[in-house]
């Protein structure tokens, strides 16, 4: 069955949408079948990937609310045909506030993705989450719906401080909502090995937490930020960039870690 | 009587706590008495201004809560004797779904921020509130106290993207809740001169918003990002930084712009 990956950290801008559609673009060009759903009001994730997000569009605002299923909201990449979005609109901005009275909250995201993969003729390989930087009920459903969370960390000393907090959050859902969720993989992006501060935080990472941090880490590279503006990810805008190389080694890095377990 | 001013984006990683508390410490160095609200439950803004923000200290979570005045949780800043902070603690986290079903939910922080004025023995001059990169309750708490907003932009593409959802958001709260609230000032933050990318997004900025835009740009500087892991601000970290400079011009600005409204 599929790995369901929730790329998430309340610290904004570490990189969280970077590494789910370029990781995610790895994947699919090396023939897996991937989807991406993007849970984040702002709609970077869609943007990244060339996916309309306009309000009229139906999207994962839909999905969650019951209104549409997955399967009628996924729009397939121009750029990676094995790749699938499920945008976010500006309705999901909306849906954190509009959650907190309803039924069964927490688990809206996951009843989608389960009726997804019960009825899809070709069942993917791998479900990434985008996650908006917080820990609220968006946030929440995708660390039920997930089997697994991927954490990138920027190398900046805020970006460690905030590290604690994740750790605890996704523990009180393994107790309460989610035995199986737990931070499979760190990965460390921006990082620019000419200064102390990106050494030091590579360090401190590499002390804590040894088993979970991957060896490939993600340089802080102009082509990265440039793609996003052509509605290309790192892979398709300049695949010889060292961001592209580096998240194609990140991918391939991850299998197999997954396939080793 | 003072400036209440929501440091805002809901895009992460923009600069806006960066802002907040380098602006607070120039204009208290220039003999304002500031107050800075930490309404982020990461508590970067704390962290930055060497102010203890552990789970047993009183701060902006009892304030919103209406357990203490915003007078009894200010702490001092040691480094800049004018500025004072009302802590963010990891309670913080949980006020958002807290506050959803409660009275006057939107009112909270106005509130306290409304008595703590009238009953100051010296009233602050600036009232910064560093907001979280969401647009949920604890920031409309922020549009609906402050008298304006600044909004940094960091020279990224997908900072670009996100601020016509937050004019949009800015709009509703002052037709709704609070019509004073406007977007007062734009901050262009982590400028490198040397790409195309930044040259860009502030070319579309200045277009965009020619009288809300401040002349002064902060560029990306290792010093500004090391600082907080000194617990100190950039300002009293190296004050000949380029950072640290560009932050005191920008504080000047923004305090003339203001004078000759
Ligand atoms: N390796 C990199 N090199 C250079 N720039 C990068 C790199 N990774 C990400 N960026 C840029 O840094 C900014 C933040 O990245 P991104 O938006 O992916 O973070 P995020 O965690 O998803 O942010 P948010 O918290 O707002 O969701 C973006 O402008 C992005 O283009
Ligand atoms: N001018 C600058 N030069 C270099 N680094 C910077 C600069 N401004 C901010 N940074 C760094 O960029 C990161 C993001 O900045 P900051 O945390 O202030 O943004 P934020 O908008 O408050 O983030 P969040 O959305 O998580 O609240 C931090 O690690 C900070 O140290
Ligand atoms: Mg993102
Ligand atoms: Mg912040």
């Amino acid at each position: 069955s599929p790995r369901v990956i929730a790329v998430s950290n309340q610290k904004g801008g570490v990189g969280k949408t970077t590494t789910t559609v370029n990781l995610a673009a790895a994947l699919a060009d090396l023939g897996a079948k991937v989807v991406v759903i993007d849970l984040d009001p702002q709609g970077n994730a869609s943007t990244a990937l060339g996916i309309e997000h306009n309000a009229t569009v139906q999207g994962t605002y839909e999905m969650l609310h019951g209104a549409s299923t997955m399967g009628s909201v996924l729009r397939q990449s121009q750029q990676h045909p094995n790749l699938w979005c499920s945008p976010a609109t500006i309705n999901l901005a909306g849906a954190e506030i509009e959650l907190v009275p309803s039924q069964q909250r927490e688990q809206r995201l996951k009843r989608a993705i389960d009726e997804y993969i019960a009825q899809a003729t070709q069942r993917p390989d791998y479900i990434f989450i985008d996650c908006p930087p917080s820990l609220g009920l968006l946030t929440i459903n995708a660390l039920v719906a997930a089997g697994e969370v991927l954490v990138p960390i920027q190398a900046e000393y805020y970006a460690l401080e905030g590290v604690t907090m994740l750790w605890d959050n996704v523990g009180m859902v393994a107790q309460y909502l989610n035995p199986a969720i737990h931070i499979s993989t760190i990965l460390l992006t921006m990082v620019d090995s000419r200064t102390n501060l990106s050494r030091e935080v590579e360090n401190e990472v590499r002390t804590h937490f040894p088993d979970t941090v991957l060896t490939t880490v993600i340089p802080r590279s102009v082509r990265v930020s440039e793609a996003p503006s052509h509605q290309l990810t790192v892979i398709g805008y300049d695949n010889n960039s060292s961001g592209a190389l580096a998240y194609r080694e990140a991918a391939i890095e991850m299998a197999e870690k997954f396939a080793q377990r």
